[in-house]
């Protein structure tokens, strides 16, 4: 039949690579010859080989014996992809279609065997092939295709790189855990593979960047769908455990994305997880050395780079959906209508479960609120470089007016997460950070609050003093303004009535 | 909202009740990051992600290869290992084990830890006891006598005290140490 | 709460987990010389 032949074509291939080189002629004369014989001249014969072939390297994985080479085939098989991308002519499908081609054949064959009953599904065959074609292309794209010969074909390879890694991308997003289970552990180490995460970090304009989001999003919308907060499966436990240690990793090697995407990031990471927020939002660009948080003389206002706008990759305007237009209305001409609309259109339609400290629901639309937040700061960074700072820096301007304004219409729970929303902007040093570090002081000591006055005060201590009982790191932002407000002479602390009702967060900030 | 929520995180007997620690509060990440190979100073910042074996430490038992390059230079150059023009091969065991001779020391030791089970680990090892190198069966590292100065053997003769040459495959350099070598354990 | 299929699935993912092995660089061809061949126990049999 034509698929017993299409296994035999692709058990010659397994043979020839075992026994020369890859850079021997007879393997382009062995291409070649599939070309010309018709193995893969049309549409449907690529998806029949495919399929053959994938179908092949699984079922030698699961036939060989453990201790002995499980993935040749698979191995074998990656090669021939990358081959194939790199040896033909492009003219009826591109390079990109081919791609997703045989990518939805293999996806196809994935879904059939995790679905089996049998559970004889193992992760392992279907990830050392992605891995292997990542570190196959990596082999034959290295300076440019310099290995290619011909500049045609290498301008062309060098054009289609990008989307290479964003189809992979894309197959990693269909395969996340919350969709397969069953793959969850093969997904969180591709999604950190040597040759994919640096890669996408890297791409020049960043144009990984978006791809990469969606699959940290993915990866965190997993661990919050299943993260409850004294019951956490082992198994979650230990997605975590490895999630901890990927962002960890970048923030060490491109600390830059932590810093750009840091709103997206957070929009999707369980309140629970703590120390992992702190991870994202501490994250400093490179290179920048940070002034003592502790030293008593620091004054934030003369930290040079508190005058540098940071980059936010992520417009959070595009999630302000119908609340766009009263709220640029409002930054412009505040009104009590205008304000109206905003504070009710911040409720969700029904209350959702959430894990946090302290509350188990939600009834707010958290992202809305993080989005509002974050436009505000924008907005006033960039009015700060129109005009003056005299524009920001003042109570009375919209932009601090509509956050004391969500604040005092607001119940307990608008209150805490509009709060939330400011301390992530509290970072290293940068025009946000210094301005959310004026807004929460002032919204600390105002005196218009009236019978509300305690009950945000001590919404704001919460929140500064959770992101700092924790273990580090801790943000340069959160230490400043908390230790600005612990010395202010305006307001003891120590004598609020809700610390001392509480005689161990009492002895921690007397400690602080 | 308030501070009281904070209490079951501050207070040690509450916190397995009601949240996992280690996620909230977390934990030092001290030896987290030291696995991860990065250092706490920001001046020696090295990047960790191109050579990222896996997110977790229990399933990061071996180096993984990164991405590397080999110049064309490096593929070219001629009469290498006596063999004129072409570039040297090793197809044959009975045609090239005779080539391993003309390794330096450190392409043997190289050899020797790269391919584990394997003929050419068996032929390294023959080479470099040629060499006068002896392997410790229990260090797992090569040695040889340090030509400066003769060891004590010991009453019984079964050890001698001496200064000894080591190949460290960790940092990739030979070292003198003082030493006192069991001749049971060296082969 | 986690079903209990996606939670078995999830745990046999945890048990097949790829390791650095897994990861590394195909090699597809071995020249004759790093073909496997039985060596001392007492050598490193991990590379």
């Amino acid at each position: 039949t034509n698929q017993e032949k299409m296994f035999l074509v692709f058990t010659e291939w397994v043979k020839l690579l075992q026994r020369v080189p890859e850079n021997d002629i007879k393997v382009t004369v062995f291409i070649r010859q599939m070309m010309d014989k018709g193995v893969i001249n049309s549409t449907d014969n690529m998806i029949q080989f495919t399929k053959a072939a994938i179908e092949l390297s699984v079922g030698s994985f699961k036939e060989s014996d453990p201790t002995s080479e499980v993935f040749i085939a698979t191995d074998a098989f990656s090669k021939l992809i990358v081959k194939l991308l790199v040896l033909q002519d492009f003219t009826a499908l591109s390079r990109s279609e081919y791609l997703r081609l045989m990518i939805s054949v293999i996806t196809m064959v994935f879904s059939e065997d995790q679905g089996m009953a049998d559970n004889s599904f193992n992760e392992r065959p279907y990830f050392r092939l992605i891995s292997s074609l990542l570190c196959q292309w990596e082999d034959v794209s290295g300076h440019n295709f310099i290995k290619i010969q011909d500049q045609q074909f290498r301008n062309e390879l060098i054009e289609f790189t990008p989307e290479f890694y964003n189809i992979i991308a894309s197959f990693l997003h269909a395969f996340q855990p919350i969709a397969y289970p069953g793959f969850s552990f093969a997904w969180i180490t591709l999604i950190s593979h040597r040759m994919f995460l640096p890669k996408m970090l890297s791409l020049p304009g960043k144009v990984g960047w978006s791809k990469l989001i969606l699959l940290f999003t993915d990866l965190l919308k997993f661990m919050a769908q299943y993260t409850k907060k004294n019951d956490v499966p082992d198994a979650v436990s230990v997605v975590y455990k490895g999630a901890l240690r990927v962002f960890l990793a970048v923030a060490n090697d491109a600390p830059e994305f932590l810093v750009e995407n840091h709103y997206e990031l957070l929009n999707n990471l369980p309140h629970v997880y703590m120390q992992l927020r702190n991870v994202i939002l501490s994250a400093i660009p490179k290179r920048m050395v940070l002034p003592n948080p502790y030293d008593p003389q620091l004054s934030i206002g003369d930290v040079e780079s508190c005058q540098h706008v940071p980059n936010v990759f992520y417009d959070p305007v595009q999630d302000l959906k119908n609340l766009k237009k009263p709220v640029d209305n409002y930054l412009r001409i505040p009104s009590a209508s205008l304000l109206r609309v905003i504070s009710t259109g911040i409720f969700k339609a029904d209350q959702q479960k959430d894990s946090g400290i302290g509350y188990d629901s939600v009834s707010v639309d958290t992202k809305l609120i993080n989005a509002i937040v974050l436009h505000v700061g924008i907005e006033a960074a960039l009015e700060k470089d129109k005009t003056t700072a005299t524009a920001i820096f003042n109570t009375k301007s919209s932009y601090y007016a509509l956050l004391a304004s969500m604040l005092s219409e607001g119940t307990t729970e608008v209150r805490f997460h509009v709060v939330q929303a400011i301390v992530n902007q509290l970072r290293y040093p940068n025009a946000h950070t210094l301005w959310f570090n004026y807004v929460l002081k002032n919204l600390f000591l105002s005196e218009e609050w009236g019978p509300s006055f305690a009950e945000i005060q001590e919404i704001i201590i919460r929140t500064l003093l959770e992101r700092v009982v924790t273990n580090k790191p801790h943000c340069w932002g959160i230490i400043v303004t908390f230790t600005e407000l612990l010395k202010s002479s305006e307001c003891s602390i120590m004598t609020l009535p809700f610390v001392k009702d509480v005689p161990e967060v009492e002895h921690i900030i007397k400690h602080l | 909202y308030g501070l009281k929520a904070l209490l079951p995180l501050i207070r040690r007997e509450d916190q397995s009740t009601e949240y996992d620690p280690s996620m909230t509060l977390g934990i030092d990440l001290t030896s987290v990051l030291h696995s991860l190979g990065i250092q706490g100073n920001q001046q020696g910042r090295q990047r960790v992600l191109d050579t990222f074996q896996s997110p977790w430490v229990e399933t990061s038992r071996s180096e993984v290869e990164p991405r590397f390059f080999v110049p064309e230079s490096f593929t070219n150059i001629p009469n290498v290992l006596q063999s004129g023009a072409q570039d040297p091969v090793f197809n044959s065991v009975q045609q090239d084990h005779a080539k391993i001779s003309l390794f330096q020391d450190e392409t043997l030791f190289y050899l020797f830890y790269k391919h584990p089970g394997s003929v050419v680990q068996e032929l390294t090892y023959l080479e470099l006891r040629k060499r006068n190198w002896r392997y410790h069966k229990t260090l797992k590292v090569w040695l040889t006598k340090d030509p400066m100065m003769e060891p004590a053997v010991a009453p019984g003769g079964a050890s001698e005290r001496g200064s000894y040459v080591f190949f460290d495959p960790q940092r990739w350099e030979k070292c003198q140490r003082d030493f006192v070598l069991f001749y049971n354990a060296i082969m | 709460t986690m079903p209990a299929e996606m939670a078995s699935q999830l745990e046999s993912s945890l048990l097949n987990c790829p390791d650095s092995l897994d990861a590394d660089t195909p090699k597809l061809y071995y020249n004759s010389l790093s073909l496997p061949h039985p060596t001392s126990i007492f050598f490193p049999n991990e590379t």
